[in-house]
């Protein structure tokens, strides 16, 4: 089985693979791979042997195939529509981002209780009723959440979510969320993020 | 010295003491303590015992004492000033971002290239023209710097903000950057947190 480190670095590879091949690159060594991942040759070739890879002596890698195939590991070979909790600053702006196009990640709806922001629309995205989000994600089948919510409500909006049938959520309240183990939980966190980088200086 | 593995849970033990000690509670035993982290109590005292805090059998931590040692190790016990590039959607999103305080982080100036919005005020703080960052954060000697251009222009404004002084990036846009080893570089990456949720679903 495939070591976490390896996974977690495997949409750094399919990020840089997307930029060679949109620049016309049939072919990278996996010297000039690591050389643009800023990363060890040696490690990248592990990393990419755990999934049959090895490259071709002489040619390195097919950048087309080895693209097709992280993603195909990365579960990005299919559609990830979002629901998306809390339409106010960070959460408009996330409506905003294309780089979620990268990973096939699209917002497909987002919830607010503010009446000023309810039936409003942003790039696209309708903002419904936070009442009607457990229905509207169960209807819509929609597995990832995204929260950007006040902390204190945080998880509440977590489990309606989950009562919805959501299977990962990104957390972005500054607030440890209680989950059932099979939910997924990534915590995007700007505050620790800047107190680990200080840490060091 | 200490693991990485402890620091990097610093920042959440110190908020976890903050809800704490708002509560009123001047003592809280490892148990009690571990049981809200959500993590195990040996961890959390082996941790603790790292910068000489072995609590007192009994009683366990003063949560005042604690709190303040902690933000003592993570350089927390000063103010640090920082500098945001790219008041567009992001940018302005985390000019309004209340978890800064929690660190004693504060933006202090913002800077843009756009001239509707060189010269505005978002949440007290002033977008400056781009053109002048590199004097202003040098005058300011603000040490932390937030990017959040588009990815083409990441790397020039990172390398402004060394210029300039800055020792810390918290870098938004979607772009490997390339920074002398003793700046210290975090990456928030949405789309890459994304992908390694979905991995294991
Ligand atoms: N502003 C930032 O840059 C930033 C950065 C990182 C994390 N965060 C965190 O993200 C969250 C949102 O921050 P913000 O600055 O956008 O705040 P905000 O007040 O601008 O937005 C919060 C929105 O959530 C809505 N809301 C409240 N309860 C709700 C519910 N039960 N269901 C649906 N919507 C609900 C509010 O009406 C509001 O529109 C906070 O927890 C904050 O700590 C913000
Ligand atoms: N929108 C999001 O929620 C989000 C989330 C994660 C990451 N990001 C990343 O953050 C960056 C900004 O995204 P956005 O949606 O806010 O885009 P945006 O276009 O709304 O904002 C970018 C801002 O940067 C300014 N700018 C451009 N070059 C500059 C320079 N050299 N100096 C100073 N300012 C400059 C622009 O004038 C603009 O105001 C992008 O790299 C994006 O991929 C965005």
């Amino acid at each position: 089985s495939i070591p976490k480190e390896t996974i977690d670095r495997l949409p750094l590879y399919l990020r840089c693979l997307e930029k060679i091949i949109d620049e016309g690159e049939v072919n990278i060594s996996s010297g000039n791979f690591s050389e643009k991942l800023n990363l060890n040759s040696a490690q990248v070739r592990k990393d990419l042997s755990y999934f049959g890879d090895f490259g071709t002596r002489g040619v390195g890698y097919e950048t087309e195939t080895l693209a097709k195939q992280i993603r195909s590991i990365l579960h990005l070979d299919k559609k990830w529509d979002m629901a998306l909790a809390g339409a106010g600053n960070i959460g408009s702006a996330l409506l905003t981002y294309t780089g979620f196009n990268e990973g096939d990640f699209e917002v497909q709806v987002a919830f607010d209780k503010d009446p000023d922001l309810i039936g409003k629309e942003i790039n696209g995205v309708n903002i419904e009723d936070a009442e009607d989000m457990e229905k509207i994600i169960r209807d819509q089948d929609i597995k990832l959440g995204i929260i950007t919510v006040p902390a204190k409500a945080a998880q509440e909006v977590a489990d309606q979510m989950v009562e919805a049938g959501v299977e990962g959520v990104l957390n972005f309240a500054p607030t440890l969320l209680d989950l059932p183990k099979e939910v997924k939980l990534a915590q995007v966190d700007i505050t620790k993020e800047l107190e680990q980088l200080v840490y060091y200086l």
